[in-house]
């Protein structure tokens, strides 16, 4: 197919500091209805992910604090990629979402499986 | 495409009884690496679903029982079903995953997004 991630990508998404609390990531998963979040740091830089399924492992092992939670070593996309490169990079590190990201590291969308099922059994 | 639900969905999946407690779905989901439980109640029946997402609510809203973060209404789906008629589910329900049931409402699988993604550009 010739579809590209930025024909597909949430745009608006909401991030976190990586100052706040795994309370805080999860009141914001909840009232936006997401299950990703991108960390950024003080400068606003992309520097980890957060997801439910941390939240879960926060709650399985007792676990304080985000930053013992967050995955630091983010894979992301970029809005010219092709939606085939992005399903195999979610598929080859087992995620679900990739933040997307600009030329100075950006996050300007993120894309998730969620939002790729939709084109399922559309051929282009 | 001519992909039924049967040619994508995981078998052997992990379910939880409905006396569980937050702590010990949380636990499965880590243990497993998977973001959704179907619930069965004492004598093995579909009775709701929890996911990583409804543990985020527990706890940005300091909810204690599972009962009152699981989904009691599930959305299903057959294992000979079109994969577009479950990804419409999905959308229309904004949800990643249907337990899919047999004829006697027994989990034989789920159906996910993250699994679905994976055959996209693939026509067939
Ligand atoms: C390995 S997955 C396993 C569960 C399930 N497959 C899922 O995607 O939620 C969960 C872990 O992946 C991490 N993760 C999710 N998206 C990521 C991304 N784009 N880059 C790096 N890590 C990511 C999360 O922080 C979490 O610790
Ligand atoms: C509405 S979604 C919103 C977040 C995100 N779209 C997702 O899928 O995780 C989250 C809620 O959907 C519920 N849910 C997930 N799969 C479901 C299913 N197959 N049937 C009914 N409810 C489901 C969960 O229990 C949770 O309360």
């Amino acid at each position: 197919s010739h579809t590209i991630v930025s024909d597909v990508m949430a745009t608006e998404i909401p991030v976190i500091s990586e100052n706040s609390s795994i309370k805080d990531a999860a009141g914001i998963m909840i009232t936006r209805g997401v299950n990703h979040l991108p960390v950024l740091d003080e400068k606003g830089m992309l520097t980890g992910i957060v997801t439910s399924w941390d939240i879960a492992k926060a709650v399985a092992l007792g676990i304080k604090s985000l930053d013992e939670i967050m995955s630091r070593t983010v894979i992301t996309a970029t809005s010219d990629e092709s939606i085939e490169t992005a399903t195999k990079k979610m598929e080859e590190f087992v995620i679900s979402a990739l933040p997307v990201v600009d030329k100075e590291n950006h996050v300007i969308g993120l894309v998730s499986s969620e939002g790729l099922s939709r084109l399922v059994g559309q051929c282009r």
